[in-house]
């Protein structure tokens, strides 16, 4: 999964 | 959400509230760098930025809310309602050299060349040195009052145990985010040498005094 994807991570 | 990363969520989450009631209740910021609350600020600002176009889950949204708030009015306590404590002869590690290599840094090193991706990458590496310039006050001033000292032990543990919740995304959500990795790595190694005084030191209750 790229991690520009939703940033849900604080 | 897995228990890494929530455990090292609680741990930050307390590590703001031990030196936001720490500075409020001794109104002294005495053996607090200003500096790093400052770079801690300019974290959250730049890394939240989508904190009202991208709705995560409320716990996501009230947490963000949280950490700038709390950012906000610890650099407000610091350098305005007790300034006359603070005590900047101590702090004074040059930020610049800081915010510049990470600016340049971010602009050449992330995932996706656009302005919030950027923010983001910026404020991820600045937290991996936001707080030298309190480590480098502590080391000038040669101790730290021990309540600052678990601060500082909450601070360091949150990041340690993110890197446990990137091992564990990688191993069940095949998710893993370089950037996010390596400056995490970075920020937890700067406190290894902390670490090692507090737990030899401040858990046996003796005073965490640095050789200066």
């Amino acid at each position: 999964q790229e991690s520009t994807d939703v940033k849900d991570e604080l | 959400m897995n228990i890494f990363r929530f455990l090292g969520d609680i741990s930050h989450l307390s590590a703001i509230i031990i030196l936001l009631l720490k500075i409020w209740k001794s109104r002294s910021c005495a053996g607090i760098s200003g500096k790093s609350q400052l770079l801690f600020a300019i974290v959250f600002t730049t890394r939240y930025l989508d904190l009202f176009t991208n709705f995560i889950s409320f716990y996501n949204t009230s947490m963000k809310v949280v950490y700038v708030a709390s950012s906000y009015a610890t650099v407000w306590m610091i350098y305005s309602k007790f300034k006359a404590t603070y005590d900047g002869n101590h702090d004074t590690f040059r930020v610049e050299f800081l915010i510049v290599p990470t600016a340049i840094l971010s602009f050449l090193v992330n995932h996706d060349f656009t302005p919030l991706e950027i923010l983001w990458t910026f404020s991820i590496y600045l937290e991996s040195v936001a707080i030298l310039p309190q480590l480098f006050m502590v080391s000038k001033t040669g101790e730290a009052e021990t309540i600052t000292s678990h601060y500082l032990f909450a601070l360091g543990i949150y990041r340690t145990l993110y890197l446990f919740n990137w091992i564990w995304r990688y191993q069940f959500e095949e998710f893993f985010d370089l950037i996010a990795i390596v400056a995490g790595l970075v920020q937890t190694v700067l406190y290894c040498d902390f670490f090692y005084l507090y737990i030899t030191k401040v858990l046996k209750g003796k005073k965490l005094s640095l050789p200066a």
